[in-house]
């Protein structure tokens, strides 16, 4: 009977005072590492893809969290295309924080230019959380059906990170990843894209962005957009975007509260 | 010195000052009469209520358990709090001016997930590991 009246311990709900309300407020702003509260300018306006997906994300940690068996997330997020790309599952478990990042830049070939065609995203790292490091990066691309009518038709698309950009010369270039698809498939495109994530954390300033490149089988290039590559144009629930997963450094020491 | 209290303990035994207090050894000289015992209670965070929902986009709150009184260990049949804190409760009652007395700390904490966006609509999740308390030293 004691084991019984003692698991039927009393719940209190209470209201809290202003006081407490606000420092409530800051103690959990204060947990989350911010400042003051977030005041995002579009904020709420669903659906757009990273908020989708990371909300995808959400939910398998959620999941995982209730089973508390740690074998890690085993559920299919933003299904993708690629066949290279590892499953996640690890990935999610270890990590302590995971950001999605807006495409702030697109550029494409001006067509005056010669040919390659090409198309350039950036991403802004400067507000990364402190004291963690990045253990994977990936950068996702929605393909639509080429426009082309040859849909069986091979379709080489690379990406790389641009190292340095020169006034009237092609920038240098690393490759970060590439992938083979069909140019009727559509679907999420994933690349890895954590060299470049790393290079960016230790000096922002050398952030120039990525850059993508569409060849078909004989080395021609393809104009990223009729081979279905979507952008900023497209609806926000098919707009590019990273995501960069965080695991803090062991030896970060959490103050007493 | 057990053995004292235990004589001690049989006169005042039926005098619970509380209803959920723990039968232990300590009652009447530890916890004196309208003190309470260690309670464990639960606290809501609405992140809806702080009016928060236009940059958290998950969870819309969450529920935390906290206790609240002084820790009273049963030092009979069901002794669930940790050796060293009983041990503690012992010593201190011996030595009152030198040994602190047993306070309640979390036995079982829970990670807990927090979804928002920053101020570039950046979009973050962050994992707190050990952060939820599921359970205290007393329960």
């Amino acid at each position: 009977s004691f084991v019984k009246n003692h698991l039927r311990s009393s719940f209190i709900q209470r209201k809290l005072s202003g006081r407490e309300k606000r420092e409530m407020q800051r103690e959990i702003l204060s947990i989350l590492g911010l400042p003051g509260r977030p005041r995002p300018a579009n904020g709420g306006q669903f659906p757009s893809s990273a908020p989708l997906f990371m909300l995808d994300l959400y939910h398998a940690m959620c999941s995982e969290e209730e089973d508390d068996g740690g074998q890690g997330v085993s559920r299919p997020l933003f299904t993708t295309l690629s066949t290279q790309s590892p499953p996640l599952g690890a990935v999610i478990s270890e990590a302590d924080t995971v950001m999605s990042f807006v495409n702030m830049v697109e550029n494409d070939r001006d067509i005056f230019h010669q040919k390659p065609y090409w198309k350039e995203f950036k991403f802004d790292m400067t507000q990364i959380p402190t004291g963690e490091s990045v253990t994977v990066a990936e950068f996702r691309l929605f393909k639509t059906r080429s426009f082309s009518r040859q849909f069986n038709r091979t379709l080489h698309i690379s990406i790389y990170e641009i190292l340095r950009e020169h006034a009237n010369r092609q920038p240098e270039l690393t490759l970060l990843d590439h992938e083979s698809i069909q140019a009727g498939d559509e679907g999420w495109l994933v690349f890895d894209v954590t060299a470049a994530s790393n290079h960016w954390l230790l000096n922002s300033k050398y952030n120039s962005g990525l850059r993508l490149y569409v060849e078909n089988d004989d080395g021609q290039s393809i104009d990223p957009s009729l081979a279905g590559i979507l952008g900023r144009r497209a609806p926000r629930s098919k707009q590019p975007f990273m995501v960069t997963f965080f695991r803090a450094s062991k030896n970060q020491i959490r103050s007493t509260r | 010195a057990i053995k004292q209290l235990k004589k001690r303990q049989q006169k005042k035994h039926s005098d619970l000052p509380h209803p959920n207090k723990l039968p232990s050894v300590f009652d009447h000289i530890h916890v004196p009469d309208g003190r309470q015992v260690c309670k464990r209670h639960e606290l809501y965070v609405s992140f809806r209520d702080l009016g928060w929902l236009d940059w958290v986009i998950a969870p819309q709150g969450y529920s935390a358990f906290y206790c609240e009184g002084e820790c009273s260990f049963p030092l009979d049949s069901c002794m669930n709090a940790t050796n060293h804190a009983i041990l503690q409760s012992l010593v201190h009652l011996m030595k009152p001016e030198s040994v602190p007395k047993a306070c309640c700390a979390p036995t079982k904490l829970s990670a807990t997930s927090v979804l928002y966006y920053d101020n570039n609509n950046n979009v973050i999740l962050k994992k707190h590991r050990n952060m939820v308390v599921k359970s205290c030293g007393c329960h």
